[in-house]
C-alpha cells in the first residue's frame, strides 16, 4: 500500500491511497484503502489521512473520518488523534500505519508495525525520508 | 501560505534484515514521489494533483504494493484498489478490483471528476477506464518475480492471505 497527504498553499488539503491489498487474498476482498473514511479521508479545517496495515480492523474503526472528527469535535490536536484512533486498531488486535497532516500544515505518522517506508517535506524546508522504526 | 506533503510506502514487518539490499533503491523511489508532489505544491499547485503525482510514481515502482509490484490474488491476479479525496469539496473517488488501470488513482481521480458516483468495482471500474480514457494496460504488466514467488510460497504451504500475518502484504 501506498498513501499521500497534503496542504497547499491555498489551505486545502487531500489524501490519497493505492494498493495491490495482502498476497493471497480470495473472494474479492477489499480492505480500507479504497474505503473513504476509513483508509483515506481528507477534509479541509481538520485534517488529510491515508492509512496501510491490517485493513479489516482499519475499516472496522472507521480511522480516517474517527481522527478527523476528534480533531473537530474535541479540538485534539493532530499527534493526539492520531495517537487515539491508532490505539483503537491495536486494542482490536490490528496492526499498520497512519500518516496524516493537520489544517495547520503539521506533518504526521504513526505506525504499530517494526517499520513504515515514509517521507515528508513543507515549504520550511523539513525533508525526510525513513524505513525503520528507529 | 506553507505547504505540506507526506507519504508511505506501507507499513509491515519492515526491519534493515527484511529490507536487506533493496534499501537504496526503495529510499530512492521514495525520495522521487516527494520530489513529484512537492514540485506541484512549490509552484502554488494544488494538494489534490500533489498526492496523484507521488501515488502514481509509488504505483509505477516494483518496490510498493501498488500497480506494478502489487500483491496477488490467489489465483495470480493484480486486482487494485485506489481512492483519493479533495479536502476543499469533499469530493472523493475510488475503485476496488481493478485490473487493467495502469494508474488505480488516476481512474479512482475519474470517477471523482467524471462521474456521479464515490466507488467503482470490478470489471464495471475497467470499462469507466476505457470509457474515459484512463491509461489500462495488461494485467501481467503489474506481477513481478518477486510477488509470483510469494504467492507460489504461500500456495504451496497451503495456506491463503490470512495465513500469512500479513507478511506479504
Amino acid at each position: 500500500t501506498v498513501g499521500a497527504v497534503a496542504l497547499d498553499t491555498a489551505g486545502h488539503l487531500a489524501a490519497a491511497t493505492s494498493t495491490g491489498g495482502v498476497t493471497g487474498k480470495r473472494w474479492g476482498r477489499i480492505g480500507d484503502s479504497p474505503l473513504i473514511g476509513a483508509g483515506t479521508w481528507a477534509q479541509d479545517g481538520a485534517c488529510a489521512v491515508s492509512c496501510t496495515g491490517a485493513g479489516e480492523f482499519f475499516v472496522r474503526v472507521g480511522v480516517g473520518h474517527a481522527i478527523a472528527a476528534r480533531i473537530r469535535h474535541l479540538g485534539e490536536p493532530l499527534e493526539g488523534a492520531v495517537a487515539a484512533v491508532l490505539g483503537e486498531v491495536t486494542a482490536l488486535g490490528g496492526t499498520g500505519g497512519i500518516i496524516a497532516v493537520g489544517a495547520d500544515g503539521t506533518p504526521q505518522w504513526r505506525f504499530s508495525t517494526p517499520g513504515m517506508h515514509r517521507a515528508r517535506a513543507t515549504s520550511d524546508g523539513l525533508c525526510e525520508v525513513e524505513l525503520f522504526a528507529e | 501560505m506553507t505547504w505540506t506533503l507526506v507519504i508511505h510506502g506501507g507499513a509491515g514487518r519492515i526491519t534493515p534484515k527484511v529490507v536487506g539490499g533493496k534499501e537504496q533503491a526503495i529510499r530512492e523511489a521514495l525520495a522521487r514521489a516527494l520530489d513529484a508532489g512537492t514540485a506541484i505544491l512549490a509552484n502554488g499547485g494544488a494538494a489534490i494533483d500533489a498526492v496523484q503525482a507521488a501515488i502514481e510514481v509509488l504505483e509505477d515502482d516494483p518496490h510498493f504494493n501498488a500497480g506494478r509490484g502489487a500483491a496477488l490474488s490467489y489465483d495470480g491476479v493484480a486486482e487494485l484498489d485506489a481512492a483519493i479525496m479533495d479536502g476543499a469539496t469533499r469530493d472523493a473517488g475510488a475503485v476496488a478490483g481493478t485490473t487493467r488501470a495502469r494508474h488505480p488513482i488516476a481512474l479512482a481521480r475519474a470517477v471523482m471528476e467524471r462521474s456521479p458516483h464515490v466507488m467503482l468495482a470490478g470489471e464495471g471500474a475497467d470499462a469507466f477506464a476505457e470509457a474515459n480514457g484512463v491509461e489500462t494496460i495488461d494485467n501481467g504488466w503489474f506481477a513481478t518475480p518477486e510477488r509470483i514467488s510469494q504467492l507460489a510460497e504461500l500456495r504451496a504451504a497451503g495456506g491463503d492471505a490470512f495465513d500469512v500475518d500479513m507478511k506479504y502484504g
